[in-house]
């Protein structure tokens, strides 16, 4: 008689979540914008099989954001994901992986992101910071200002954006705009006098940086940046004359 | 409807399978949540 076919693997079975694992350290190799995305649960698995030692697996991915930008270094078991009321943003990923001899490879994947709804976390917090957009005026200005003020107390490279990464704004019971934005080194000291002429430097993790700041706005003004520069230089942080420390 | 169908023909096999005592095995999928769900 023949074998019967075997089980149907369960999405919490030690092979899903091996498979699961190898995708999601694919993602998160292949992408080159935004956080790193740590598994939350494993929506669906498939398993095709080809043929002796020889399967296809289609996975479905549910990702959280971490707070470790892309750039990082840092391994992604050691970055935390964001916490609910931090606004938390969630990635859906199908992927399609083949495991050959026991290998498994990643041959596609697809993912769409989403933040959660303001609504939810407002209900659970009512004076929380929520995203705001990139091309928010109030965000423009706070990554200008917080880098152009770190460049200006910064002894070493002159940093240029990379891309903002996150934004929030609080508006109760003070005005707070909170960013977060890649920056990479640039040919030029930061005491460059013709910054447009100041060219990034050849892609090297040890010449990528991530700045936060946080403006405050309302009742006082108040600006804090820290910036943090990945590779062989040790974290530097900075804030304005006079104003508050980190 | 065949989803609603199905359900109902397992419960039924269930429900007449089940000795005493006997906890049912989770669904296979999907998996847990390792953080919280959005």
């Amino acid at each position: 008689a023949p074998a019967a076919p075997p089980a149907p693997l369960g999405c919490d079975d030690p092979e899903s979540e091996a498979a699961a694992e190898v995708a999601v350290s694919y993602i998160n190799g292949h992408s080159h914008h935004g956080y790193k995305f740590a598994l939350n649960r494993i929506d669906n698995i498939r398993v095709l099989p080809q043929g002796p030692n020889h399967e296809i697996i289609f996975l479905e991915l549910d990702l959280l954001e971490t707070t470790c930008p892309i750039l990082s270094p840092t391994p992604l078991a050691n970055c935390t994901v964001r916490s609910f009321t931090d606004h938390a943003v969630e990635g859906d990923c199908d992927v399609k992986l083949q495991k050959v001899n026991g290998q498994l490879s990643v041959l596609a994947s697809k993912c769409h992101s989403h933040a959660d709804s303001a609504e939810d976390i407002l209900q659970l917090c009512p004076d929380c910071p929520l995203l705001a957009s990139w091309n928010d005026t109030e965000v423009l200005a706070t990554v200008t200002e917080s880098l152009s003020a770190y460049n200006g107390k910064s002894t070493g490279a002159y940093l240029k954006l990379l891309e903002i990464g996150r934004a929030k704004i609080q508006y109760h019971p003070a005005h707070v705009v909170f960013v977060e934005f890649a920056v990479a080194a640039t040919n030029c000291s930061a005491e460059a006098a013709n910054v447009e002429a100041c060219h990034l430097l050849p892609d090297d993790q040890s010449n990528f940086g991530f700045c936060t700041a946080t403006k405050v706005i309302r009742p006082s003004q108040d600006l804090e940046v820290n910036c943090q520069l990945y590779g062989h230089q040790p974290g530097v942080t900075y804030s304005p004359p006079g104003q508050a420390t980190s | 409807s065949v989803a609603r169908r199905a359900v109902a023909e397992v419960a039924q096999h269930d429900k007449v399978a089940r000795p005493v005592g006997f906890v049912p095995p989770p669904p296979p999928c999907p998996g847990k949540i390792r953080h919280f769900k959005i």
